[in-house]
């Protein structure tokens, strides 16, 4: 099992193994950005992170600074939704029935 | 070019998992299949748990949503359309792996599947540490069925998790994001609305009066709030809960006689009507000369005819209205008998203030409003004002108890939604 002492399980201790990566610099930050969907493979490398820092920055009610500063790193480190923020895919398919199928999803059914 | 490489394989894996946003891209059902896979169970919650939370989670879509949610244990797998599960880093087969503790929770599929991270701390609603369960379901759910993220404070929709709050709902701006994609508000008949008047002593010993807006369709029933433009939090109930020994199946009418000399509630169903003792909170099993309720609306009120499609009160003349198909029936309190001139015609009693524009009779109900200060006469999915005494002071022209314009129902009392009836009792 996992150590824990107290009742409410509150200290429970998770191995090193089991904790996400944390976010400490501009290249995993950049990962992180390109996750969610926030940087798009076109984009010129020279003005893609500024750029796309400033974004992430604004809708994440953060200081719109553009640098990857301390606020940002924390906000990037909080616990998220898995699911990108943008979406990429310019043309959306119309889907007229549940999408039926196992675990490992592709395009939704027609 | 590593950078470009990156960035290139993380957009191939992106395509097949993105959540578009449209107007369109929504489920083509209204009933919905869910289940808690028994592979992906949590190991923090018990299996009870979880799947309590689960139905809370997709029965607070639906009663903001004209969707409905059932649980789905026993139909083959391929027949499920939300399938839940718990996993870590790789899991259930899933081309997105988790990372761990902190940072991602869960992800869903549009139109599929949600998957929740497994090496997070997820709680139940009760406690105040860790990850809300409830919260998460909720906001993977919204992704299913259509929804993205949304930047506004308070959506359930933000990515990022919130710490506990005491609780959390749908605020306006969520309900009307999922209604826009799925065909608008939610509608329906009802079986009857009143409003129910409430006398309370204040400490000096005053009376103060104040009144509850309730929808009854069939066998439940909503309290409408409506300084907040919604039903409460929770709705809709099961009648039987609320309102003890009246039919469980619905009413078709609802009346408070209230005079300076009496005051009497009744629902009528059929034949029969009750009186209700609001005193002790249930219909009263005797009437004043000992006779059992239920009893018959033709005894009660001689000259009215039964079953009724819906009645209201008058205080300015003391009559209390009934409705049956395309005739309205006028009834005396004070002499205990059918007005003279009556049955007539509703276009008669209620002429339209547009041609055409009319429900011509067999409505569903008569309700007067306090906070609008106006009687309605529902049928269907619509409504139609009376004219008040005021009103036609300003414009003369407008015809006595005339009824303005249509409108839709769900466009002046909002979020009326159905839920599952396995989800009435969570």
């Amino acid at each position: 099992e996992k150590l824990f002492h107290n009742r409410d399980h509150s200290d429970m201790q998770i191995p090193t193994s089991h904790q996400a990566p944390v976010i400490t610099d501009e290249y995993e930050a950049e990962l992180f950005l390109s996750r969610y969907g926030f940087i798009k493979p076109t984009q010129r490398e020279e003005i893609q992170m500024k750029q796309t820092l400033k974004e992430f920055q604004m809708v994440s009610g953060l200081p719109v600074t553009g640098v990857f500063d301390d606020a940002t790193k924390d906000a990037m480190n909080k616990p998220r939704c898995g699911v990108p923020d943008k979406e990429t895919d310019p043309n959306p398919h119309v889907v007229t029935e549940s999408h039926i199928g196992g675990s490992d999803q592709s395009q939704p059914l027609q | 070019n590593r950078r470009r490489h990156l960035a290139d394989l993380v957009s191939k894996k992106r395509q097949k998992r993105d959540l578009t946003e449209s107007g369109y891209m929504a489920f083509s059902k209204d009933v919905l299949r869910w289940r808690l896979i028994g592979e992906g169970y949590s190991s923090q919650l018990t299996v009870d748990e979880q799947r309590y939370i689960f139905r809370l989670a997709f029965r607070m879509w639906s009663e903001v949503s004209p969707l409905e949610f059932v649980e789905d244990t026993w139909s083959p797998l391929e027949d499920v359309d939300i399938k839940l599960g718990f996993g870590t880093g790789r899991h259930l087969g899933c081309n997105q792996k988790f990372d761990g503790t902190g940072q991602e929770f869960a992800h869903a599929w549009f139109l599929g599947d949600i998957h929740f991270d497994d090496d997070e701390h997820f709680t139940g609603p009760s406690s105040h540490t860790g990850i809300s369960l409830l919260k998460v379901a909720v906001h993977e759910i919204g992704h299913v069925l259509g929804l993205p993220h949304i930047y506004r404070p308070g959506s359930i929709m933000q990515p990022s998790y919130l710490p506990h709050e005491s609780s959390f709902e749908m605020d306006w701006m969520d309900r009307k994001a999922i209604q826009h994609l799925y065909a608008g508000g939610c509608k329906g008949r009802f079986s009857t609305v009143f409003d129910w008047i409430r006398k309370e002593k204040t400490p000096y010993g005053d009376v103060k009066i104040r009144f509850n807006t309730y929808f009854m369709r069939d066998g439940w029933y909503w309290l409408y709030e409506n300084r907040n433009n919604r039903t409460r939090y929770g709705d809709p109930v099961a009648l039987q809960i609320g309102w003890h020994g009246i039919p469980s199946d619905g009413v078709d009418a609802y009346v408070h006689v209230w005079s300076r000399r009496r005051e009497a509630v009744y629902f009528f169903k059929g034949l029969q009507f009750w009186r209700y003792d609001s005193e002790n909170d249930r219909v009263f099993r005797h009437d004043s000369e000992g006779r059992r309720y239920p009893r018959l609306i033709s005894e009660g009120f001689p000259g009215i005819p039964s079953p009724i499609d819906s009645a209201f009160y008058d205080r300015r003349d003391s009559h209390i209205y009934f409705f049956r198909r395309a005739q309205v029936y006028a009834f005396s309190v004070e002499t205990n008998s059918l007005a003279s001139g009556f049955p007539k015609h509703i276009r008669d009693v209620f002429p339209p203030v547009e041609s055409g524009d009319h429900p011509d009779g067999s409505i569903d109900a008569a309700y007067f409003s306090y906070s609008h200060n106006a009687l309605f006469l529902l049928k269907g999915t619509r409504f139609w004002r009376v004219v008040g005494s005021r009103e036609r002071w300003r414009r003369p022209f407008l015809p006595r108890n005339g009824l303005m314009p249509h409108k839709e129902v769900d466009q002046q009392w909002f979020d009326i939604c159905d839920v599952h009836p396995t989800s009435l009792k969570l």
